[in-house]
């Protein structure tokens, strides 16, 4: 089901990258 | 030992379990007391993004037929979910005391929540696409059952018929999982399985006509005939097995991903 999983896919890639964001604040403040 | 299942699911966590163990070391390294900075307006991105990958999960396992996803994903969600609120009350608390050790705690804590999560509902999806791939197995694994019924050329040409688009699509779907595989040695494993089916799928056609061609003539051999055409479809059972087999195991060390 490449559309489901895509979607899934795109959706845990922005979680990834809000965690990525919120660490790389800790560290640069 | 690779510690993600596969190339996608990789992509996506493996930079985030790389910031998740930065965290770790930079908390440790804050032991000496610095500040924390004002996180509210990163936590509310992350609480938006899960928001959003929950809603999608929901709707996955709404939308789906697979008993074992509808009964895995909520799980996964809700881990995520709770992940995120300790991600929130971390953000609040260092509001009021940026050197809360409490509050630290639960960045980490959250943070690897949001991690452990994202990856359980991502292997919850992927182990329902992966039995779709088992199901196709096994309905070549009923063509081959059937291969010692067949004894007029009619039914072999039918059964050619309904076999040929089953094992094609058997064939691409395997492929393809396999490319995604991170565990070298599996992946080595699907490859010759399948080259191997392949190989024998025109071998036990060609068996089977031989076998027909001697029965319509009332030859001898006929039993050493239905001998070869078994031993190819048993050979090719066997194949497709080990292709199920391997297609179910995981590759991610325990030990390393704790």
């Amino acid at each position: 089901d490449p559309p489901t999983w895509q979607i899934l896919a795109n959706h845990s890639k922005s979680v990834s990258d809000s965690i990525k964001r919120l660490v790389s604040s800790i560290r640069d403040k | 030992m690779p510690v993600f299942h596969t190339k996608t699911i990789e992509s996506i966590l493996d930079p985030v379990a790389q910031q998740v163990s930065r965290l770790v070391i930079l908390h440790e390294e804050a032991e000496d007391g610095n500040a924390m900075p004002d996180l509210e307006r990163p936590v509310q991105a992350v609480s938006r993004a899960v928001a959003n990958l929950v809603k999608v999960g929901r709707d996955t396992i709404n939308s789906s037929d697979d008993a074992i996803l509808k009964q895995d994903m909520p799980a996964a969600l809700h881990r995520v979910e709770g992940a995120s609120r300790l991600l929130e009350d971390a953000s609040s608390m260092l509001k009021h005391d940026p050197y809360s050790g409490p509050a630290r705690k639960k960045l980490i804590e959250g943070s690897r929540g949001i991690l452990q999560g994202t990856s359980a509902l991502l292997l919850c999806f992927d182990e329902s696409e992966v039995r779709k791939i088992i199901r196709e197995c096994k309905k070549v694994l009923d063509y081959l059952a059937v291969a010692e019924v067949i004894e007029t050329m009619e039914d072999l040409v039918q059964f050619l018929k309904d076999l040929s688009p089953c094992l094609s699509k058997v064939s691409r779907e395997v492929s393809a999982r396999e490319k995604e595989l991170t565990h070298q040695v599996h992946r080595e494993i699907l490859v010759r399985c399948l080259e191997q089916v392949k190989t024998l799928a025109p071998i036990l056609i060609c068996s089977m006509k031989i076998f027909i061609h001697i029965i319509s003539q009332g030859g001898k051999g006929a039993d050493e005939a239905a001998e070869n055409r078994n031993y190819l479809a048993q050979r090719m059972t066997d194949e497709i097995n080990e292709i199920i087999r391997v297609l179910q195991l995981t590759t991610y060390d325990e030990e390393e991903w704790d």
